[in-house]
């Protein structure tokens, strides 16, 4: 853990009567050491270990009784409130349908939570519908169908001979869902690399269509779906994801595994959006709301 | 990045740092490879940026390549067909494209391969592999969903032995490798195919995701002590992120890698190339 780490640190700096400046600086190699061994991504790490240098050599550290606790607490807190403090919840609409949009890499989770998220609405006494907008991967739409029979959630789908796209589908769901009386419209839709230009348009266009032919609140949620063990990637397709859409939200899928989730850090810290929830299983229950503090524990390992 | 000859100086270390750390090698890698640069800059008196750029390439394409030649990486012909390849990893990395991919690469061979659907938890799991053997044509084998993913590939191989079938790939369902009774799973199905083939799998390839981070060593470690691993394919490298974590596995674990994956089409598999990988760290 970092605590173990800096106390090596501090043990062999002791004998030397008060603890200085060069001393911290040494501690402090361990705290960029171990965010890096967590995935932070690099220049974030840089921004965040700036940020906590002149509190770690002030002067409550230098004469303190314990600089290693001292030095931890500065670390946790600092992350704590990188991570947004506090849980946040989703928006929802005023007068129905919510619509929610997600949006990620390929295989973040976002079909999963597709289903997962229904689930939960489901739960709370909602009416949801999940929205197949993914036309592209085989069996994608049979996926979310499967999920959606799981979950006894109705799943919008067009036939693949309609060749309609996935922003017409989106349109079309939404005009179903308020005919139907669904009060939140979940949309799924493949995953993209963001260096795609043509896909990254397409989401682009669906989410313009929802405001502009639709109405100005939708969609009310745009979601990003990252995988909890992404590494140094995190801050750039974060910065194109948030830079072409607009995200309102992030979910970290795969939580149930041991991936440090430095990536968490990295998408808020470039994004300033925060992470709603947490994948923690395969299943459909398994999705828990995100708390910035245990968060911290885990990247700081 | 540092091209053309430039000082070598206290800037070059920190910006190969930066390259090295932001391609995800690991920390403690990188920093014993500067260590071997700035050694090499003393020892051999290097007065260019130009060569130390030059040494840095050689000594991960040696890591990379692993003493091995260009044949360590073409994927192993079992000494009797059918030749069997299993296909494990965590959830999402591209498996099972992956195998669509192996499967047109064979069948553009004109090898009789027969694909066996051994992920029988996810939903439409088999349904997505079917689609990918009747878009290349191949055979595949598959029971009912929530069947017993040994009995699978089980049937594959006997399928392929009765029909003089050449290759057997066998998809399995994701599985994080903290989840202890998956991972029994998977040694399951690897006994099963050892006992049925009368020799293990010919490969056994693990599957990584390029954009993940430290969390692959792990993943290699677990998975290794599982099943006998025998390569990696590393998927998703069309994108921005390099997977540079697998210099340390093969450094550390001596796992090479085998193939790449660069798209999510059939033809979007290469055979891995260390030079080439190395090159694309750079650019
Ligand atoms: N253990 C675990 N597995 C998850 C979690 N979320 C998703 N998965 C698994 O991750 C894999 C990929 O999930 P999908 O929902 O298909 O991912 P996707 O983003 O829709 O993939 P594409 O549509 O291809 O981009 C599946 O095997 C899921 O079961 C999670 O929180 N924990
Ligand atoms: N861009 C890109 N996408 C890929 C590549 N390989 C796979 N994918 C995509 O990644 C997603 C997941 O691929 P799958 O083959 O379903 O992954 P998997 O490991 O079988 O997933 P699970 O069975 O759920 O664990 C799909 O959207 C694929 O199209 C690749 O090399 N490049
Ligand atoms: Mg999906
Ligand atoms: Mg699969």
């Amino acid at each position: 853990s970092l605590s173990d780490r800096l106390q090596g640190v501090f043990k062999k700096l002791r004998g030397k009567g008060r603890v200085t400046e060069a001393d911290v600086t040494e501690a402090l190699r361990e705290v960029r050491l171990a965010l890096l061994e967590a995935d932070v991504s690099l220049k974030v790490v840089k921004d965040f270990m700036a940020k906590i240098k002149d509190k770690a050599i002030g002067t409550d550290v230098l004469e303190g009784l314990s600089p290693v606790q001292q030095i931890v607490k500065i670390v946790n807190d600092e992350l704590v409130e990188l991570l947004g403090g506090e849980n946040v919840g989703l928006n929802l609409a005023a007068s129905p349908p919510t619509v929610i949009m997600l949006c990620g890499l390929q295989g973040s989770g976002k079909t999963t939570l597709c289903g997962k998220l229904a689930a939960y609405f489901k739960k709370q006494g909602r009416n949801p519908m999940m929205v197949a907008c993914d036309i592209y991967r085989p069996a994608a739409v049979k996926q979310l169908q499967v999920l959606g029979t799981q979950v006894k959630v109705p799943v919008f789908t067009l036939p693949a001979e309609s060749e309609k796209s996935p922003p017409t589908i989106a349109l079309e769901a939404i005009q179903a869902a308020k005919a139907n009386g669904n009060d939140i419209v979940i949309l799924d839709t493949a995953g993209r690399l963001a260096i795609d230009e043509e896909l990254m348009d397409e989401l682009g266009q669906m989410k313009a269509w929802l405001s502009r032919r639709l109405d100005p609140s939708f969609p009310h949620e745009i979601l990003l779906v990252v995988d909890a063990m992404v590494g140094q990637d995190a801050v750039n397709f974060a910065e194109q994801f948030n830079n072409r859409l607009g995200l309102t939200g992030v979910v970290m899928t795969k939580m149930d595994g041991d991936s440090r989730g430095g990536a968490a850090l990295s998408v808020r810290a470039v994004t300033g959006v925060p992470i709603k929830f947490m994948g923690v299983s395969e299943k459909m229950d398994g999705l828990e709301p995100f708390y910035p503090d245990r968060l911290a524990s885990r990247i700081l390992g | 990045l540092v091209t053309g000859r430039g000082r070598i100086d206290e800037a070059l270390f920190e910006e190969l740092e930066e390259t090295l750390i932001q391609s995800d090698i690991n920390i403690h890698t990188t920093g014993r490879l500067l260590k071997v640069l700035r050694e090499a800059v003393q020892d051999e008196r290097m007065i260019g940026s130009d060569q130390v750029m030059a040494r840095l390439k050689a000594e991960l394409t040696d890591i990379l390549a692993m003493g091995g030649s260009a044949d360590r990486y073409a994927l192993k012909v079992g000494e009797k067909s059918p030749t069997v390849y299993l296909i494990v990893g965590v959830n999402g990395v591209g498996k099972t494209t992956t195998i669509a991919k192996l499967a047109y690469n064979l069948t553009q061979q004109k090898k009789h391969v027969i694909l066996a659907a051994g992920d029988t938890f996810r939903a439409a799991a088999i349904d997505q592999l079917e689609i990918w053997s009747h878009r290349v044509g191949t055979e595949l084998i598959k029971h009912k969903e929530g069947s017993d993913p040994a009995s699978v590939v089980y049937d594959a191989i006997k399928a392929a032995k009765a029909r003089h079938a050449d290759y057997v790939i066998a998809d399995t369902a994701g599985r994080l490798h903290t989840r202890l009774n998956l991972m029994e799973e998977l040694k399951k199905i690897n006994r099963i195919t050892e006992r049925e083939l009368g020799r293990p799998a010919d490969e056994t390839l693990l599957v990584l995701d390029a954009t993940t981070g430290q969390n692959a060593i792990s993943q290699a470690k677990e998975f290794m002590k599982a099943v006998p691993l025998t390569g990696i394919s590393l998927s998703k490298l069309d994108g921005t992120a390099r997977g540079g974590i697998v210099i340390t596995i093969a450094d550390e674990l001596k796992l090479p890698i085998k193939l790449i994956g660069v798209g999510e089409k059939q033809g979007d598999l290469l055979l891995f190339d260390p030079v080439r990988y190395v090159e694309s760290l750079f650019e």
